[in-house]
């Protein structure tokens, strides 16, 4: 999290703010709503208080308006920027603008007022830019459900006003996973297109092959429409086809976009209803067969024929010596398949049935 | 790249879309400035921008980089005024 330079603040903890227009998108009521909404986030956290006005000066005052509205900071029309405030302060300070040739939604379907007035409003209190990309005060937008902030988001407003002494029960989001956490684990890994997508928690590392830095993101802003959790993927190159796994759901990607028809279960596999979730899934070229490993077994399956093969599931430990725990991932690669459990991974070669190399699951992150 | 060099129209509107975005939120100076000013400057912004954003640092406006500047996002300046 970042905080204004000399950490502005307000020196009371009784804010007052005022509505001064409205978006035609929305009944007056919603806005009412979503502001009050976005104020009560910090409130929450917080001894905050704030006092709504409908007359004279207030801390914050929130008005809607389009390119040149009167602060010498235009917006740009459609996308783009979306809204902004300004710090703790006199006069101008902690005011808030959205910008009104915005779409404004009560959903997801447009740029959701309440996500952006949470945000901007963090900037009326003393909150900067973070660079954490599951925080509410990370710059792009991103549409997301239940409680908007994260534990950055809350040690940051916590770190100038202090704590809720009446803390009402909220549930942060969790950071961004740190990709050179010597325990990181992954929940899932594939390949997309000649590039390695890695699943943790709400997020996935992209790592490109010409690029150092792996890229993170959140997965719902590349994707909306799948889980935040993901258990297990693959790719199938052939049908140039993601598939993700999420508990007894499945969703088909083709590049960003998903697949009609889905999600469907993943008892559609010829999975037993017994099974709930699948630990890791990985695409063999060699063979053209998919494995999906649930607990201490495996299944095999055949993308031509789009039947699971008959004699599954088999012993994982059985058939890959050396693999004798669990698998949170896997990944294949020129004959080699790659184990992910907890915080090592095991390269283990098909052709000579055994693990040549163990190293840590986070070495493909270049930690 | 050298950006004396006339660059190819849609490279132009990249670059421009760029140069607004670092001069908003990144404290690119405006203004005319040496040729070869000018070109430290934006690169330096752009270092700073790919390192807020854990991009990879390049100082070159790469796909990533310009993905993420066409981004619907907030008004407010990325790093201290």
């Amino acid at each position: 999290y970042n905080h204004f330079p000399r950490h502005l603040k307000w020196q009371s903890n009784t804010v007052t703010f005022r509505i001064l227009n409205y978006t035609p998108d929305l009944k007056k009521a919603d806005v009412d709503r979503a502001v009050r909404s976005a104020l009560n986030v910090w409130a929450d956290v917080t001894p905050l208080v704030f006092k709504k006005l409908y007359h004279g000066n207030a801390d914050i005052m929130i008005s809607f308006g389009s390119k040149e509205h009167g602060d010498y900071n235009p917006f740009d029309g459609p996308d783009g920027l979306l809204a902004h405030a300004y710090p703790p302060g006199q006069g101008i300070g902690g005011d808030t603008h959205f910008d009104e040739d915005e779409h404004w939604t009560k959903d997801s379907s447009a740029y959701n007022l309440f996500i952006v007035a949470a945000h901007e409003l963090g900037h009326a209190l003393g909150m900067s830019h973070s660079s954490d990309a599951g925080a509410l005060m990370y710059p792009v937008y991103s549409y997301a459900t239940g409680f908007p902030l994260a534990e950055d988001d809350i040690e940051g407003i916590q770190a100038l006003y202090g704590e809720n002494p009446n803390p009402r029960k909220v549930k942060p989001k969790p950071d961004a996973p740190n990709k050179c956490d010597p325990m990181l684990s992954f929940d899932a890994v594939t390949e997309l297109r000649g590039e390695t997508i890695i699943f943790k928690d709400r997020f996935y590392w992209r790592i490109h092959p010409q690029i150092v830095e792996p890229e993170q993101t959140l997965i719902k802003s590349t994707w909306p429409s799948i889980p935040n959790k993901v258990d297990a993927a693959y790719e199938n190159p052939e049908k140039d086809l993601v598939i993700i796994f999420s508990g007894i759901r499945m969703w088909a990607l083709n590049g960003y976009n998903l697949v009609d028809g889905y999600p469907k279960y993943i008892h559609k596999l010829g999975l037993p209803k017994s099974i709930r979730k699948i630990d890791a899934a990985v695409y063999i070229r060699d063979t053209g067969k998919t494995l999906f490993f649930t607990d201490e077994e495996y299944w095999s399956y055949d993308e031509a024929t789009g039947t699971m093969d008959s004699g599954y599931p088999r012993s994982i430990e059985t058939d890959f010596p050396g693999m004798d725990d669990e698998v949170d991932a896997a990944a294949y690669h020129y004959g080699y398949l790659y184990f992910f459990h907890e915080h090592m991974q095991y390269e283990y070669s098909y052709s000579s049935r055994k693990v040549l190399r163990i190293l840590r699951t986070n070495s493909i992150l270049n930690c | 790249a050298s950006f004396s060099v006339p660059l190819p129209p849609d490279n132009t509107d990249n670059y421009l879309l760029a140069e607004k975005y670092l001069r908003r939120f990144y404290g690119l100076p405006a203004g005319l400035q040496g040729r070869q000013g000018s070109a430290d400057a934006f690169q330096t912004s752009i270092k700073e921008m790919q390192k807020f954003f854990k991009l990879e640092v390049t100082g070159s406006l790469d796909d990533n980089t310009l993905e993420l500047m066409k981004q619907a996002r907030c008004g407010v300046p990325d790093i201290g005024e």
